[in-house]
């Protein structure tokens, strides 16, 4: 996707937020 | 952080599955590339979770996946 906010960034202690959209 | 096994992530909910891999996955990419560690994490969590696994177990192979994403990253944001 050519999206700003791709890829979803993850970060230790936090819930990604690349799931469930993959 | 003991290793991470197939069993281990079939007990957890999808959503924790890639959490799990994630924590374990973000600190290896950190030890390379600190700036864009979030961001390729979050590129790798996109593969499916047998082949991360595989990934996690053999360091040369992450490497060259991570240097991908590297790649793939920054031409992206060209």
């Amino acid at each position: 996707s050519s999206s700003v906010n791709w890829p979803p960034e993850f970060r230790p202690g936090e819930p990604w937020k690349g799931y469930p959209n993959i | 952080q003991e290793p991470l096994t197939a069993s281990m992530l079939a007990a957890a909910p999808p959503q924790e599955q890639k959490q799990m891999i994630g924590e374990r996955l973000y600190p290896l990419i950190h030890a390379m590339h600190p700036m864009l560690a979030g961001k390729i994490t979050g590129m790798l969590l996109e593969i499916d979770n047998s082949e991360l696994l595989l990934l996690l177990e053999s360091p040369d192979s992450l490497h060259s996946k991570i240097e991908e994403a590297v790649a793939v990253l920054q031409a992206h944001q060209a």
